[in-house]
This record gives C-alpha cells, sequence and structure tokens, in this order.
C-alpha cells in the first residue's frame, strides 16, 4: 500500500546507505591492503659491517597491510583463512583476522669474515620477501 | 605434563624478556641449523651488538673473495642465475702457521720449500667438498720478461704434533702439477681436489702440506736467458674450497630450477642429487645427464 511506502520513505537514511561510495571506493581502490614495501638497509647501520663485507646494502623487503575478506583469488590463500575471517567476524574477535605474510622469497649471496679470519661466501635461502599473502 | 610444559615456557619467555643470552635454547637448535648465518643473528639478536672482533684476513685474500663475489652475486647480492657449478658456499683459509723449510737456489729455479698448516673448523659437516684450490698470488713488483714454467710437488702429511699416528703409518701424498704463467697473471690456482677430498670427507680440520716449486723461464721464446735465473718469491697460498651446502638454510640453485616446477617427480629421482660425483667437471656431466633424462 501507498502509506506503507511513504512512511518508509520518510524514515532516515541507514549509515549504509550514507557511506555507500565509501564502501565501494574500499573494494575498488583498496587502501593499506596487504602488500610488499621496501626497506633499505645497510649493513653498517646495524654495525655489521666488520664481520659482513658484502652486499653493503640488502633489502629484506616485508608485508604489510590489511587482508580483505574475499582473500582465496588474488593472495592464493587456503580456504583456512577465510574459516578464520567468519570466525573472526561471526562468533569470537578474540580470534585474530588472517595476516599478511611473506608467502615467498629470494636468496642473497652473502661474503662475510669469519671469527678464525677465514672468509666465506655463502648463499643464503630466503632472505628477500618476493610476494605477500594472507594467512 | 600440560601444566610442567607451559611452566616450562613461561621460563623461557621470561628469560628471553629480562634479556638473559638464550644459549640454552640454541641447544635445542640441530647441527644442521648452526651452520649457518642463523647463530651469528642469534647472537646479535642476544647481546644487542654485531659480536666480538674478529681476525681481520689477508687484504689480498679478500680482494680475491670480493672479486668472486661480484662474479656470482649481482650488486644488490641476488645470486647470479647464469651459473654452471653446483656450490653455494666458498671458504678461503689462509695457513696459521708456515715454516720454510729448505733454502731455494735461483741458478737452478728452485723456489724455498714452504709447509703450511691449515686449519679447517670452519667446515660444517653438512658442507661437502667439490672443488679445492690452492691460490697464490704473484706479487705486483715482480716482472716476467717471459712466460714462466713451473712444476709443484705438493705433499700432505700428518701433522707433527698429532698423537693418532702412533700405531699407524703416517699418511702422505704427493701431487705433481705443471703450468705456465705470463706477465698478465696475477694469480695462480692449483687444483688439489684429489688431495683434499678423502681428508675432508673424513672430517680431518688440520690440515699440514709441504710445497716445492721449480720455476723456469721458457728457453725457446728467450734461448739467451740462462737456465730461469730470476728473482721470484711467492707468498704462502690460500686454499679455497668450493662446497656445497646441503642445509635448508643454503640456497640450492640447482634444486629450485630443477625440481621445484616439477612436482610430480618421484622421491627416488630427488635422491639422486646427493649422488652427484665431485668436481665442476663432474658437476656439468651431472646436468647433462640430467637433460637426458627429460627428453
Amino acid at each position: 500500500g501507498q502509506e506503507t511506502v511513504s512512511s518508509e520513505l520518510k524514515k532516515p537514511l541507514g549509515p549504509a546507505s550514507f557511506n555507500l561510495s565509501e564502501y565501494f571506493r574500499q573494494f575498488l581502490l583498496p587502501q593499506n591492503e596487504c602488500e610488499l614495501h621496501d626497506f633499505r638497509l645497510s649493513f653498517s647501520q646495524l654495525k655489521w659491517d666488520n664481520w659482513i663485507v658484502a652486499p653493503h646494502r640488502y633489502n629484506p623487503r616485508y608485508c604489510k597491510g590489511d587482508c580483505p575478506r574475499a582473500v582465496g583469488h588474488r593472495y592464493g590463500s587456503p580456504v583456512h583463512t577465510m574459516v578464520q575471517n567468519i570466525i573472526y567476524e561471526k562468533l569470537d574477535s578474540s580470534v585474530p583476522r588472517p595476516s599478511c605474510v611473506p608467502a615467498k622469497y629470494s636468496p642473497l649471496s652473502v661474503l662475510t669474515i669469519e671469527p678464525d679470519g677465514s672468509i666465506a661466501y655463502k648463499e643464503y635461502e630466503d632472505m628477500i620477501a618476493t610476494k605477500c599473502t594472507c594467512r | 605434563s600440560q601444566a610442567s610444559g607451559g611452566e616450562a615456557q613461561i621460563a623461557a619467555s621470561a628469560e628471553l624478556e629480562s634479556g638473559a643470552m638464550p644459549w640454552s635454547l640454541l641447544q635445542h637448535i640441530d647441527e644442521r641449523d648452526r651452520a649457518g648465518l642463523l647463530p651469528a643473528l642469534f647472537k646479535v639478536l642476544s647481546v644487542g651488538r654485531g659480536g666480538s672482533p674478529r681476525l681481520q684476513p689477508d687484504s689480498r685474500a679478500l680482494h680475491y673473495m670480493k672479486k668472486l663475489y661480484k662474479t656470482y652475486a649481482t650488486k644488490e647480492g641476488i645470486p647470479k642465475s647464469n651459473r654452471s657449478h653446483l656450490y653455494n658456499t666458498v671458504r678461503l683459509f689462509t695457513p696459521c702457521t708456515r715454516h720454510k723449510q729448505a733454502p731455494g737456489d735461483q741458478v737452478t729455479g728452485i723456489l724455498p720449500s714452504v709447509e703450511l698448516l691449515f686449519n679447517l673448523d670452519r667446515i660444517t659437516t653438512v658442507e661437502h667438498l667439490l672443488k679445492s684450490v690452492l691460490l697464490y698470488n704473484i706479487n705486483n713488483s715482480v716482472s716476467f720478461s717471459s712466460a714462466v714454467k713451473c712444476v709443484c710437488n705438493l705433499m700432505i702429511k700428518e701433522p707433527k704434533s698429532s698423537s693418532r699416528t702412533l700405531g699407524r703409518a703416517p699418511y702422505s701424498f704427493t701431487f705433481n702439477s705443471q703450468f705456465e704463467f705470463g706477465k698478465k697473471h696475477k694469480w695462480i690456482q692449483i687444483d688439489v681436489t684429489s688431495l683434499l677430498q678423502p681428508l675432508v670427507a673424513s672430517n680431518k680440520r688440520s690440515i699440514h702440506m709441504s710445497i716445492n716449486f721449480t720455476c723456469m723461464k721458457d728457453q725457446l721464446e728467450h734461448p739467451s736467458a740462462q737456465n730461469g735465473l730470476f728473482n721470484m718469491t711467492l707468498v704462502s697460498p690460500s686454499l679455497i674450497l668450493y662446497l656445497n651446502d646441503t642445509s635448508a638454510q643454503a640456497y640450492h640453485s640447482w634444486y629450485s630450477l630443477h625440481y621445484k616446477r616439477r612436482p610430480s617427480q618421484g622421491p627416488d629421482q630427488e635422491r639422486s642429487l646427493s649422488a652427484y660425483p665431485v668436481g665442476e667437471e663432474a658437476a656439468e656431466d651431472g646436468r647433462s645427464s640430467h637433460h637426458r633424462h627429460r627428453r
């Protein structure tokens, strides 16, 4: 009936309606999303240059940002991640939301002076983060 | 019980939080973990500084290793992908003691004989020797007007101080190598893999060697030269070991390139990785047989 419709129209709009554009923007242009960040350091800053001869600089990179609710496609996350998200939202907020963590790494070659004065060239696995995921 | 386990965990956390050195925690790390960068990083985290002062290596040796680094890795430190070798570790040792055994003779071209002792304690049980060379640096002040031909006689023997020789004959290996070098050469490398391989494999970490050099100028090129009469000195060599670190922390490029992309491969094929033969040439052989297998 017309009365019902008009009374519905007279009601103030809810916050969801007001934030609709913000809501879409979050999906289309997500802010602070889980992604790779640079962190360039030099071993002299850590005073490690007395035993690490090369490289002089190192960018281990790191993962930071929020994990979206639907993480499957873009991050290759397992189903468990989605389940944990649902638990956080629907059941128990003391269970943490999925974390933004490195998914792939690349190696690093390091030239070091050993305590006995010998010199060692070594290639270490998993020294630079190259891809992030939500888990 | 769960309760006592929890208490132990709390005690361990408290120990860490109070800034105490977590060396007791390191006891639980197995031998393979202790082999790499991890202990050094643990030490830095626990004591909060760059560690104790280290013995400084020979500047020429350091220069050589920096050049080697540039060959193997990019400026950012990423291992170069166009490699043709299996080793992921290269260690350079300078002799801890050296004695002149016999004087040289410039007329005959015999250089002073030297005895060297190398301490290889830094090699871990997970590092397997693939290749080893003695590295000589030619002094810049020495200039050769012609090519020089040298014969190296090398003998490895049990150290005099060792008491383990009692009751059995001391072993010794001799080795001859002939090579030439001209004025452009700054370094001489003598492959001693066959000599060191059995020693390193049997966890022998103290290598005592005696080296004799006899060098002659090329008489065909310079017939007027008297029997190799020249002033030549060789600085004590460094020992370079090319190793394959099999621990999980070490980068295994060969494995990454050929096996990670093929998850369907059976375990038997993966096991064959550890059975590659010794030496760079052997590594090449291993790769070619792998390609044959793929075809």
